[in-house]
């Protein structure tokens, strides 16, 4: 699965993911990826979430608007959020993945619960870091 | 605002123990290539939503991440794709699911979103859709990559599904070479390449 979420300069966020699903799944089996709010989630108001993992239980946790949700009626900072999210109650539920997240201000969070994501982020002034293991 | 741009390809049992320098540096290159992608059409004045689009589209084109030519096989050998976009600033969002012919299947996403008053069409209907649309439909075969063959015969035959980036160890330097071989299912002649990855988390 790969995704990306980005703030443009009029404030604008955006998320999308796509995905080939799961190995050998059966039954036109859906995961996490085209569910918006689970798997995809954008708000201005809050963030915008692009999640990778197993995705039945991303989709029971509401992993993206529940990162937006923590943002919008608990205050949390998207780094606090998104942890609480990822590293908390997904790892409750024995989800395992991860998301990326990024507020209007910049601020980005790239929790994982698995031993490893591939991952990365660049700034306004050009900086760029890209990561794989923990 | 400070233009800002994150990207993922997956997350899985992903170790050094299970990396070769090889296949870290070619994972890295197409993930900088999909960073400076998106941070150029946002230098330039372009949208988040472009961004979005662009970046993921040099993802779906790599063979190393789950998704558009780098797929994984469903039980019946079949690469079904997924994918979805949503606008933070007007709460519109697109989808599409379980097709098999698009090419980029985020940028069909993006065109329910746009073109349709819909969130989410799947299986034929999407690709309709995105035929009418002037996406570029492609033969299944396209999707075709050895790695993720072998990583469905293996799941057959250990019977469970795998998720993304669960990785078989890395053969050590004095494995012998493997020979070519042909695909039972295309008929396509193969090559062991560098990127040997094991199960892969959905």
């Amino acid at each position: 699965t790969v995704g990306c979420v980005a703030l443009d300069q009029y404030g604008n966020l955006a998320a999308g993911t796509s995905t080939g699903g799961m190995t050998n799944k059966r039954y036109g089996r859906v995961g996490d990826a085209p569910i918006i709010g689970a798997g995809t989630y954008a708000n201005n108001a809050t963030c915008a979430i692009s999640a990778t993992g197993h995705g039945e239980y991303f989709i029971r946790a509401v992993v993206g608007f529940d990162v937006s949700a923590l943002m919008a009626y608990k205050g949390l900072s998207v780094n606090d959020a998104a942890n609480e999210v990822v590293m908390k109650k997904l790892v409750e539920m024995g989800g395992e993945g991860g998301l990326i997240a990024l507020d209007r201000r910049g601020n980005i969070a790239m929790p994982f619960n698995s031993e490893g994501m591939y991952r990365g982020y660049i700034k306004a002034d050009g900086t760029s870091e890209v990561l794989i293991y923990k | 605002s400070p233009i800002t741009l994150v990207i993922h390809g997956g997350a899985g049992t992903i170790t050094r123990k299970n990396m070769t320098p090889e296949k870290e540096q070619a994972y890295r290159a197409v993930l900088n290539q999909a960073l400076q992608t998106g941070y150029a059409v946002l230098k330039r004045g372009g949208t988040s939503l472009d961004a979005v689009e662009a970046t993921v589209r040099v993802m779906e084109d790599s063979p190393l991440f789950n998704a558009g030519k780098g797929a994984v096989f469903t039980h019946e050998g079949r690469n079904e794709l997924d994918a979805s976009v949503m606008d933070g600033k007007t709460l519109k969002a697109g989808a599409i699911a379980g097709v098999t012919t698009i090419k980029n299947p985020i940028s069909t996403a993006r065109r329910v979103m746009d073109k349709s008053e819909h969130v989410m069409m799947i299986g034929p209907g999407a690709e309709a859709f995105a035929k009418a649309q002037g996406m570029e439909l492609v033969d299944p075969k396209y999707f075709y990559t050895e790695t993720r063959w072998q990583g469905l015969q293996k799941a057959l035959q250990e019977e469970k599904v795998q998720l993304d980036h669960t990785e078989a160890p890395a053969k050590p330097a004095n494995a012998p070479k493997a020979r070519n071989a042909e695909s039972p299912k295309t008929g396509a002649i193969l090559n062991e390449t560098i990127f040997t990855e094991g199960n892969k988390f959905g």
